[in-house]
C-alpha cells in the first residue's frame, strides 16, 4: 500500500510500472526522457520527467510520501546509486533496485537498497538449467537447498506408473501431484500412471534433482 | 548434448555460458569485443573474438557442429537477426533468443528463434507481484492458468489450523504440501497446524490467488 515510485522506466522499471498499476495500484513513474515517461503516462496514477540524481527534484515530484521506490536503472551506476540515495534521504520505507553486476549489487546493499535484482543472471542461471534438462520446464527455490520443480513427462514415460520413477531411491525427492491440462491428479499411489507432457510437481534437494536428470 | 555456444557475452550470455560450463558442458563463447572474450575464457571449452553478422566467421568458429546456439545480444536487433539467421543457415538445431521487447520477440520467431526471452520482462513482472504480496516468495507457471505458490505463513498466522484458510472456497485451490525449514509437512488433513515462516506449497488458478491475497 502507500503507492509505488519507479526511477527509470527502461525495460524492467516499465514492466514493473504497468504491472502494478494494471493491478490497480496507486504508481508514480519518473524518467529523465521525455519519450520514456509519455509511452506510459497513460497507464500511471503520474508520470513526471526529472533527472533522480537530483533530490529537490524527486523532493517536489512527491517521491517522500511514497512507501516503496524502485530503480529501474541498470547502466548508469552513479546515477543508481544516487536514486537509492535520495529515496532513502526522503524517507522512503522500501528501496528495491535493478542491478547489473555483483559489485553493484553489494554497493548498493551497503549505500540502503533493501533488495537488489539482477533479471539478466536470474534468467541467465534459469535459461542454463532448462538448457540441460529440458523436461525441466521451471522451479522455485525453497531456500535450504529444497526446490519444487515442474518436471514434464516425456514421450517415453508415457503408461509409466509414478513407482517406475523409484522417488524412494533418493533422500528426499517425493512428488507433490501432478497436472493434466487443467486437472490435478495425486500422487499418493505408486500405481498412478503417467502420461506424455504430464507436468510433474517434485520437491526435493538440488543433488537429488541433479541424480534423478542423470537417471532418466 | 553436443555443445553450446553462446554469442554475445554480456550479463546474460556471460551467466548462461559460466553456468553451462561449471556443469561440465562443452562451451564455446563468441562475442566481437576482446575484453568480453577475456573475461570469460578460462572458463569456457572456448572463447571467439568474431563479429556474429558474418556468416563466414561463426562457420569458420566451429558453430555448426553445434546442436544449441544462444544468442545473447540484447542491443542491437540487427545484430540479434542476423546471429539468428546465421545460426539456422549453419544448421544448428536449436536457437534461443535474448531480446528487450515484444516487437523483437515477434520479428525473432518470424526468422527461426525457437525460444524468445526477456529477462527484464520475465523478472519485472514477479517483482510487481512480490512487491504487491509480500507473502508471496515465488511460483511458477503451470500453462493453463495454473501456478504453484510458494506463500509464507505470516506471524499473524501462527497457530492457525489449515482449513482456516478455507481453500475450499475457492474454485481450485489446494495446498499440496509445506516446508518448514527443511522438513516436509503434508497438508492432507484440515487439522494441521501452522507456523510463521512456513513455506506454504499452493496450486491454483490465477484469479484464486487474488481473491485469496486480497482475503489475507
Ligand atoms: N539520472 C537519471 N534520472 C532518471 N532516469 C534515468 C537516469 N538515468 C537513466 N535513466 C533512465 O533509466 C532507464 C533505464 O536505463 P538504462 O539504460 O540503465 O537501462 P537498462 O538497465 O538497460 O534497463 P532495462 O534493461 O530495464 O531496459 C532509461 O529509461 C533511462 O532514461
Ligand atoms: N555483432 C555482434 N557480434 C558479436 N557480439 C556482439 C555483437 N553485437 C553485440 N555483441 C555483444 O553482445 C553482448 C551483449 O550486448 P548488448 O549490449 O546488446 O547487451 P545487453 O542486451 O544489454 O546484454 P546484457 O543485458 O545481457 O548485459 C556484448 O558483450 C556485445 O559485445
Amino acid at each position: 500500500g502507500e503507492g509505488f515510485v519507479i526511477i527509470g522506466l527502461g525495460t524492467f522499471g516499465t514492466t514493473v510500472a504497468t504491472e502494478l498499476a494494471r493491478a490497480g495500484e496507486h504508481v508514480l513513474g519518473i524518467d529523465r526522457h521525455e519519450r520514456h515517461v509519455a509511452r506510459v503516462a497513460d497507464e500511471l496514477s503520474e508520470a513526471i520527467i526529472a533527472d533522480a540524481r537530483d533530490e529537490d527534484a524527486l523532493r517536489e515530484a512527491g517521491v517522500g510520501a511514497y512507501a516503496t521506490v524502485i530503480v529501474g536503472i541498470g547502466e548508469d551506476l552513479e546515477a543508481s546509486l544516487l536514486a537509492t540515495m535520495n529515496a532513502r534521504l526522503l524517507g522512503v520505507k522500501r528501496v528495491w533496485v535493478k542491478a547489473k553486476t555483483r559489485t553493484h549489487h553489494r554497493i548498493l546493499l551497503k549505500i540502503g537498497a533493501d533488495r537488489v535484482i539482477l533479471p539478466e543472471q536470474e534468467i541467465g542461471r534459469h535459461a542454463a538449467q532448462v538448457l540441460r534438462n529440458p523436461q525441466v520446464r521451471d522451479y522455485v527455490s525453497l531456500g535450504n537447498g529444497f526446490h519444487v520443480v515442474e518436471y514434464v513427462a516425456s514421450e517415453d514415460m508415457d503408461g509409466w506408473t509414478l513407482d517406475r520413477l523409484k522417488l524412494d531411491d533418493y533422500q528426499d525427492l517425493r512428488a507433490l501431484g501432478l497436472m493434466r491440462g487443467t486437472e490435478f491428479v495425486p500422487c499418493t499411489s505408486p500405481e498412478t500412471e503417467l502420461k506424455a507432457e504430464d507436468k510433474l510437481l517434485l520437491l526435493g534437494r538440488r543433488e537429488d534433482f541433479r541424480r534423478f536428470g542423470d537417471v532418466l
